[in-house]
């Protein structure tokens, strides 16, 4: 994946 | 979740801890950016908008949580509480030079055009350049109290330690997110100077204090 939509990371 | 974002989260924590604790025992915010703490308090607004809109884990809404809270607790110990002990003769870094380039930036360079992603967008390039105020301010003084540069160095820590993060996740998860692995970096290099005068001077018990 190039990015996570959901954000997990803070 | 891999054991340097966990550390990473943790210094954040810790950094935030440190610097309110400074503020509340010492009675006072000298030496502390007003403006670096208010872009702060902007990043954590704009990204953690998702609060409302998307549940991710217990663990990720309490500690969006704490994190927007802390960062308004500290607003409201610099410009209320303590607002005569604030050192605003020296927190004369320009906002605005920040502020709008990064929020042209947010419009060009997204993940995806949408309001919610643009304002995360702008989160990730603001905090990645919102502790320039600070090292401006330190800077113009010469000097940091240890108490302050424990705060920085545990909140540059957690940007390194993400970056340690992205690295395992992109080996192991094949997951690698552009904007915030390149905004990330340029974060942690913001630090570099600051982390080698923290570790010649600070760890061999001397106050941070800038060459001549």
């Amino acid at each position: 994946a190039t990015y996570d939509p959901n954000h997990d990371e803070l | 979740m891999n054991v340097f974002r966990l550390t990473g989260d943790i210094a954040h924590l810790l950094a935030i801890i440190l610097l309110l604790m400074k503020i509340w025992k010492t009675r006072s915010c000298a030496g502390v950016s007003g403006k670096s703490q208010m872009m702060f308090a902007l990043v954590f607004t704009t990204r953690y908008l998702d609060l409302i809109t998307n549940f991710i884990s217990l663990y990720n809404t309490t500690m969006k949580m704490i994190f927007i809270a802390s960062s308004y607790g500290t607003l409201y110990l610099m410009f209320l509480k303590f607002r005569a002990t604030y050192d605003s003769n020296h927190d004369t870094f320009r906002m605005e030079f920040l502020v709008v380039p990064v929020a042209g930036l947010s419009f060009l360079v997204n993940h995806d055009f949408s309001p919610l992603e643009i304002l995360w967008t702008f989160s990730i390039y603001l905090e990645s350049v919102a502790i320039l105020p600070q090292l401006f301010m330190i800077s113009k003084t010469g000097e940091a109290e240890t108490i302050t540069s424990h705060y920085l160095f545990a909140l540059g820590s957690y940007r390194a330690l993400y970056i340690l993060n992205w690295v395992y996740r992109f080996y192991f998860e094949g997951f690698f997110d552009l904007i915030a692995v390149v905004a990330g970096c340029v974060q942690t290099v913001l630090y570099c100077d600051f982390f080698y005068l923290y570790i010649t001077k600070v760890w061999k018990g001397k106050k941070l204090t800038l060459p001549a």
